[in-house]
């Protein structure tokens, strides 16, 4: 079902409540790690879910930013779930438009069809420049075999133009790999154990020292970003970056998670983000 | 005053992971 998320700058809890078919709400719930109500909301007899929490990263100084999570559409699942968010493109309740995109599903119909309907709206509205498309899971791609990233990145902006999105702005990302970092990233400020197995940490180092390893050949795809102004010298932001962060049987510097986390393209989705807010 | 993103993906695509990321957490 929908999601209505809303940042509140400085929220310390994540909190969310459900409205019901006949318009009652739950009230407010405080969300945890270790029991979350949403999976149950979203099998019961809800119309929608709002969430309130802080997006750190976004600045609401300008506008309150607010994010419309539709269901997912597959034609082989839900319809009803084409029609929900057909619904939403329709009634115009929206400032700006993330579309994502699956790399090891390019091209697919639900995707294209989901496009499609994105893309009629659009001619009708005349405005495409306040639209982003995230080309998600981008470390699927296998660079050892000559997979790029800038190609792959070419290779979907044609693709958009042929489907009639003027000048598309398409940002590369690694979504797991971010939320990752960003949990070890606050396990270390915090001063706690990583709430990740050792298979599981063994596994995200591997990842890190892959990204890290063809960090220039992440970042060229990256490059043309709008307002993303990539760069590797993340010492300005943290004051003692050769501290060292422990994931399985690998030690890293906070500046090594930092470079990786950047490459990761979530920085450069909120950067964008935040201008199109600012403007 | 609201500015609202509509998030628009197909099935599998990671769209909650990528707001989860935003957020720093996975509680989506």
């Amino acid at each position: 079902i929908p999601m209505k998320i809303t940042d509140i700058d400085g929220l310390e809890e994540i909190r969310a409540q459900a409205i019901h078919l006949d318009g009652r709400v739950s009230g407010w719930v405080s969300l945890s790690d270790e029991d979350s109500c949403l999976s149950d909301w979203n099998t019961g007899t809800y119309t929608s879910i709002e969430i309130q929490g802080d997006f750190p990263n976004i600045d609401n100084h300008v506008k309150r930013m607010v994010f419309l999570d539709t269901p997912g559409p597959n034609n082989s699942t839900n319809m009803l779930h084409g029609e929900l968010t057909h619904k939403i493109l329709s009634e115009n309740g929206f400032t700006f438009l993330m579309f994502v995109l699956n790399t090891t599903q390019f091209g697919v119909e639900d995707e294209r069809r989901l496009l499609r309907m994105v893309a009629d709206k659009l001619k009708i509205d005349g405005d495409h420049s306040s639209i982003v498309f995230l080309v998600n899971k981008i470390d699927a791609l296998d660079l050892e075999r000559d997979e790029c990233p800038k190609t792959h990145v070419g290779r979907v902006k044609s693709y958009l133009v042929e489907m009639g999105f003027k000048t598309p702005i398409v940002i590369p990302v690694m979504g797991k790999l971010s939320l990752e970092l960003r949990v070890c990233l606050a396990a270390h400020k915090a001063q706690i154990a990583l709430p990740f197995s050792s298979r599981v940490q063994c596994r995200i180092a591997h990842e890190i020292d892959y990204v890290l390893a063809f960090k220039e050949t992440y970042g060229m795809a990256l490059k043309y970003v709008p307002s993303a102004g990539i760069d590797f010298s993340p010492s300005s932001l943290h004051q003692n970056t050769a501290a060292n962060i422990r994931i399985g049987d690998r030690d890293f510097t906070l500046e090594e998670i930092i470079e990786a986390e950047i490459i990761t393209g979530i920085p450069a989705l909120e950067r964008c983000l935040q201008a199109s807010l600012a403007s | 005053d609201e500015f609202v993103v509509a998030v628009v993906a197909p099935m599998s695509s990671g769209k909650t992971t990528i707001l989860n990321a935003m957020l720093g957490k996975a509680l989506l």
